[in-house]
């Protein structure tokens, strides 16, 4: 019996499934979502207007047969990322920036890891990257990832002058099927668009093909902002760590109105209270029994405020209608904006639309799910989003099976509860659940209203 | 702009729902699965004919309300763990022995660090674990995990005689809810008896509960063994940790046939032509374009034998039989086994059961699903057989709404393509798909023959 410890980038290199790495199609549609998500998740959180250059060429001969090697190009716009961190941001799993409590569409760390790993497993080829933060220069590297160690392995330096570009530029050479995967790509970089209409890219095909989505409006949403942990949301094991970082800057009383969000000197006094002790004592001195006494007097406090959704930025309802209106254009369009809500301590708000007739939207009803603004294409029958649509009686609200509608459905938290790695579809939380049915009814009985003057309109006219 | 790397613990802390622990319900019936998983494989492996005792006891006061705290222990008769990984094994995620290519329900090295993982964050308590490999002694330990460091932390060490008894004990505190997971966890164990009719288990639930199941035979399938690679399952990446496995122990040709099954000497021969490589070289001296060309001589290689089954344990049509039998005693059953199949280098088999009729079937279709014998409870709908079920027309197979149907699906492999590191449901690989869709159709054909018969019976008992 031999036992072993195995890396990160081990894992995820034998279980690159689990990241959504299963077959050539997937795969090169990951590639591409990983990078323009990591370029998006940049130029918003430096308020820049995002304009991104997509690329998929084909490697080698156009004879050969699908799967073939496609170099996949991102470059943006974008803040860029420090020399220090530019490496191991790409050739190192469980490696980011976005481990914070706050929206952004990155969350686990490894998801421009998995596209380098795959493109090295499959085609053996290093990946390029290359980012300018000042402006002024930029610093790149040619990089593979040693599976084993999990870091980067540098094999040759670039630098030179960026005559004014900042951003990120990343290329990797992936073993794909674009046949296959085309529509999905396609789909894809319309429902950013659709989520971000200041956004700007193009794209740019293997046969040359070439693809404009212009920014339909230069408003941009407030950058999210990340925030404080809310009681409701932590446990032992994070309160110890919240108490370790706060070294000794100060009493209970100041550790706990500081470190968390809604609670105040009221709120304290009351917790204290309950489990007597003084507000006065160090965090660090608090012996294991008074930990648990303080985390239990926690969970069992009932008067929290919610947590606080203020650094969320969700669409609203202008942006998302000029957004499903641009790809859509429906004969018929109703938003319904939730207030924010919470699950397990984190705040998260439901932005619904839906449309009928126009020139894209089949019979039936195409569901277009979004989550902190990406668009997820995969698993939509395990989704939230179809569990709730499934239980609607869909027929009171006078949809027919013939109607074309499309259901655009928004969900931004500080942390999306996504139930795979590849961040495919979204787990029924019984409080998300609840909010998308609600903002769902919502939409329908406009949708009636308008279904329902529509007939009218029409009986007249035959009489 | 903060970057931070953080550690496996970590990652799978803050993300344990990745690993299904979402809830007190959820995570009280993972708790059970991973420990009960981990001591029937280290059972059957040594072919012990598996003794389990699982309980859960509540861990306070009654009066409670759910969720509450639930102590929960299970104790095998296995091979137990050296004492020199014992702390490791439960207390570092990616740490074990089951990363090799070998059919067992364990496969990602964190499940039942995740229980522990889990138990303390809720709970605050360590976990405690004993083993005796000899029979003996016993060493065991309380440990938490450092989630900062992904290493255990021991806080006491026990060791005594074992009087006989070999194998582990593990005992961990989390916040459950009995209430909602019974019945799931009755399920779990009854099919779990049902997939390994071998096993004997003994259950004590938290009011002194006392379920008994008895193994109904001495007979135990063959244990599954390790296997060479098949060229197949092979990248790049891979071919290159061979190789720097391999060191000097051969030229080249010694280490194609010695490290891949089903590459002998012909076949090397072929391949190396192809390349123009000798087999004489030294492995470790190919150079990169060497290294590609013989990837690519390999993937293009169309003569390979299909994957080596010979390491699968399959439960086979009388064990298969036996365990439906003893769970749903139906009216009629009928089996069908697949010959071992294959999907990207890994064998797998499909063995089916249909049963009808019978004390516990409910009218409508049942499913049970069974991976690498490990009942899978979660997600059906996602799950590939439930793809495969929704896309077959069973009205052809004079099956209707009202009768009562038991379709049981066990699926082994050396490596079972799970979505999720929650094992919770199978993806839907082409061939897995085929071999489900083949031996269902097979057996539906043998209920179809029932049913009609059992038809005419009754029509002619009418006149
Ligand atoms: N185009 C880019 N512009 C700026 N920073 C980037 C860019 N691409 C990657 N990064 C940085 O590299 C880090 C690692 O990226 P990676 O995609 O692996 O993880 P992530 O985006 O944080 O999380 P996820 O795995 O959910 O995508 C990011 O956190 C970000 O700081
Ligand atoms: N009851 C047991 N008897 C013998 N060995 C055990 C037992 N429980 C755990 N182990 C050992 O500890 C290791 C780690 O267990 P863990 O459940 O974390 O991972 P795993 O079973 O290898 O994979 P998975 O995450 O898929 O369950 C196992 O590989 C096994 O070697
Ligand atoms: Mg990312
Ligand atoms: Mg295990």
């Amino acid at each position: 019996m031999s036992f072993e410890e195995i890396t990160p980038s081990e894992f995820f290199y034998r279980n690159r499934d689990l990241a959504g790495f299963t077959n050539p199609t997937r795969s090169l549609y990951f590639t591409v979502r990983e990078l323009v998500e990591n370029s998006l998740d940049s130029c918003e959180s430096k308020g820049i207007k995002p304009e991104l250059f997509v690329s998929i060429a084909i490697d080698g001969s156009e004879q050969q047969e699908e799967p073939r090697f496609y170099d996949v190009m991102v470059q943006d716009n974008g803040g860029g990322i420090p020399r220090r961190h530019l490496a191991d941001a790409f050739g190192r799993v469980f490696y980011g920036s976005k481990f914070k409590l706050k929206q952004s569409r990155g969350m686990f760390g490894l998801g421009v890891t998995m596209a380098v790993l795959y493109g090295q497993a499959t085609t053996n080829r290093p990946a390029f990257v290359a980012s300018s933060v000042s402006g002024q220069r930029y610093y790149g590297y040619q990089l593979k990832i040693d599976v084993e160690k999990n870091r980067p392995v540098i094999l040759r330096k670039f630098e030179g002058r960026a005559v004014g570009w900042r951003g990120t530029l990343v290329a990797v050479t992936v073993l794909g099927d674009y046949q296959r995967a085309e529509s999905k790509i396609i789909s894809y970089l319309e429902q950013t668009a659709m989520a971000a209409p200041y956004v700007t890219m193009i794209f740019r095909g293997p046969r040359g093909e070439d693809l404009r989505f212009h920014r339909v409006t230069d408003f941009m949403p407030k950058p999210p902002h990340e925030i404080l942990p809310h009681p409701l949301g932590v446990d032992i094991e994070m309160l110890k760590k919240m108490i370790r970082a706060w070294k000794d800057r100060g009493d209970l009383a100041h550790f706990l109105t500081r470190s968390f969000q809604r609670v105040g000197g009221k709120t304290v006094q009351k917790l204290l209270e309950r489990i007597d002790i003084p507000g006065s004592m160090e965090p660090g001195k608090l012996s294991e029994d008074q930990l648990q006494g303080l985390m239990s007097a926690i969970k069992s406090y009932e008067y929290f405020l919610p947590p606080d959704p203020s650094g969320l930025s969700p669409l609203g309802a202008d942006l998302l209608e000029a957004g499903v209106r641009r790809m859509l254009n429906p004969e018929f369009l109703t938003i319904s904006v939730r207030k924010p809500s919470a699950y397990g301590g984190h705040p998260f708000t439901v932005e619904v639309a839906v449309a009928y007739g126009g020139p894209r939207l089949k019979p039936g009803i195409t569901v277009f799910r979004l989550a902190n603004r990406i668009p997820l294409l995969y698993d939509e029958s395990s989704d939230v989003t179809w569990k709730v649509l499934n239980n609607m009686d869909l027929s009171g609200y006078r949809i027919r099976s013939e109607h074309p509608i499309g259901v655009i459905v928004h969900i931004c938290s500080t942390r999306v509860p996504y139930k795979t790695v590849g961040k495919e579809y979204i787990a029924d939380r019984p409080e998300i659940e609840r909010e998308i049915r609600l903002a769902l009814r919502d939409a329908f009985r406009r949708l009636r209203v308008y279904l329902s003057r529509k007939e009218t309109m029409a009986y007249r006219k035959k009489r």
